[in-house]
């Protein structure tokens, strides 16, 4: 699955 | 978190870590561009809004550690080495690299809220946030062993993130085009410079453009 917006990275 | 993420950010923050140390011991930032550490202020700043919704220990903690050291960075530049801070050889137009981020982020956010255009904002504009510190660097035609190596740590740490998208794609589908394609678009304008800092810097010759 897509987890394109997630934002976990720096 | 994977080998590959964890190197980047340690290369980040070790950036970090040589841009302070220079610029105290030396007490002076001759050489850096205050316009792209300004830059990178503004990527900080809009990215790391979900501070205040979301928490984990590792992201929260470094975000807030580029927040902070940003900051302090602008401060000293400002305040007391602003002596030293020549603004005659810091002339790149910054307004087309914010403009230009900002046009992206409008028209290719992931959703239309006013965080993801600002994170997207931030992607595109930390891709071309260097510009300025290389133009700057161009213009001199050399720049002090220690600049280089600032230079270089922020290169690194974005082109660190590539394999580890490439690590997170093939275990658990993780898919970001716009850091990916962002990212790689800096690594890119990185190139020429690591190129000649292996080819001088790391045999000991001091950094300067053939």
């Amino acid at each position: 699955a897509a987890e394109s917006t997630k934002h976990d990275e720096l | 978190m994977n080998i590959f993420r964890l190197a980047g950010d340690l290369f980040h923050l070790i950036s970090i870590f040589i841009l302070i140390h220079k610029m105290t011991t030396s007490k002076s930032c001759s050489g850096i561009s205050f316009k792209s550490q300004a830059l990178y202020l503004l990527v900080y700043v809009t990215r790391y809004l979900d501070l205040f919704w979301t928490f984990a220990l590792y992201n929260s903690t470094m975000k807030i550690i580029f927040i902070g050291s940003s900051a302090y960075v602008l401060h000293l530049m400002t305040g007391p080495f602003k002596p030293t801070h020549d603004p005659n050889i810091d002339t790149f137009k910054v307004r087309y690299l914010i403009g230009g981020a900002a046009i992206l982020a409008l028209l290719f956010p992931y959703k239309w809220t006013p965080a993801e255009v600002l994170w997207t904002f931030s992607i595109w504009l930390e891709s071309v946030a260097i510009l300025p510190q290389l133009f700057m660097v161009q213009r001199t035609g050399a720049a002090e062993t220690i600049t280089t190596h600032y230079i270089f740590a922020l290169g690194a740490y974005r082109a660190l993130y590539i394999p580890n998208w490439i690590y997170r794609y093939l275990t658990s589908t993780f898919w970001d085009p716009l850091s990916i394609i962002a990212g790689v678009i800096q690594t890119v304008l990185y190139s020429d410079f690591f190129y000649i800092y292996y080819t001088k810097v790391l045999q000991g010759r001091k950094f300067e453009l053939p």
